[in-house]
């Protein structure tokens, strides 16, 4: 899984 | 931040701007669907409960706190406001939003980033997302002819879609480890939801005529 993915998105 | 992303957040508020115009100043929420609007109350609900605890800028947590603030106003006026209460209709907007939400879960408790509670809330609030717009589309199915700033809502909001989805590939090509497959995946589907009503709109509103968008 996407251990990188940032939550910087809304 | 990079334009895409800045732009889509931007016709993501103008969304929301229109649809709050529509509902108080034309004191009706007829062609609108509660449903979806609900459904949206639901997603930034759980995806931003991070509010408590993640910061990654003051933009992010104030449009966090916009987003949720104006879907709830939205539900709140067409649920509970006079006249816009009644000017709902519920036998048009019927669509079974439980089938949307229960696969979702199921969906957010299986396939999420790494098994805590809130990755599973967090991705349930994405896939949810991808398909809120489906009451709203059906709704205006039905009716066949779409009023103008409620076709000016949903284009706004497939816009929105369209630039988070230039956005992504953008930093995909800009940026180191940048990858999120679950976020990505769900945004085409949602993306994909718009193109139908994109080609109706575009149709009726080529040449700057300003006719309502019928569709088939």
């Amino acid at each position: 899984y996407d251990g990188a993915a940032p939550k910087d998105e809304l | 931040m990079n334009i895409f992303r800045f732009l889509g957040d931007m016709s993501h508020i103008l969304s929301f701007v229109i649809l709050l115009l529509k509902i108080t100043q034309g004191k009706s929420a007829a062609g609108i669907s509660l449903r979806t609007q609900e459904l949206y109350m639901i997603v930034f609900c759980s995806r931003y409960l991070d509010l408590f605890w993640n910061f990654s800028s003051l933009y992010n947590s104030f449009l966090k706190v916009v987003f949720i603030a104006c879907s709830s106003a939205i539900v709140y006026i067409i649920r509970f406001k006079s006249p816009q209460k009644d000017t709902w209709n519920p036998e048009l907007d019927n669509f079974p939003i439980q089938y949307l939400i229960g696969p979702c879960a199921v969906a957010g408790l299986l396939i999420n980033q790494d098994w805590t509670p809130f990755e599973m809330i967090w991705a349930f609030s994405i896939y949810l997302e991808a398909v809120a717009i489906l009451p709203q589309l059906f709704l205006l199915q039905k009716q066949g002819e779409v009023e103008n700033l409620t076709s000016h809502y949903v284009a706004a909001l497939g816009a929105y879609r369209g630039l988070y989805l230039m956005n992504w590939v953008y930093r995909y090509f800009t940026e180191d480890d940048y990858l999120q497959r679950i976020v990505w995946f769900a945004g085409t589907v949602q993306t994909g939801l718009y193109i139908d009503f994109f080609y109706h709109y575009y149709q009726s509103k080529r040449g700057g005529l300003s006719r309502p968008v019928k569709l088939p």
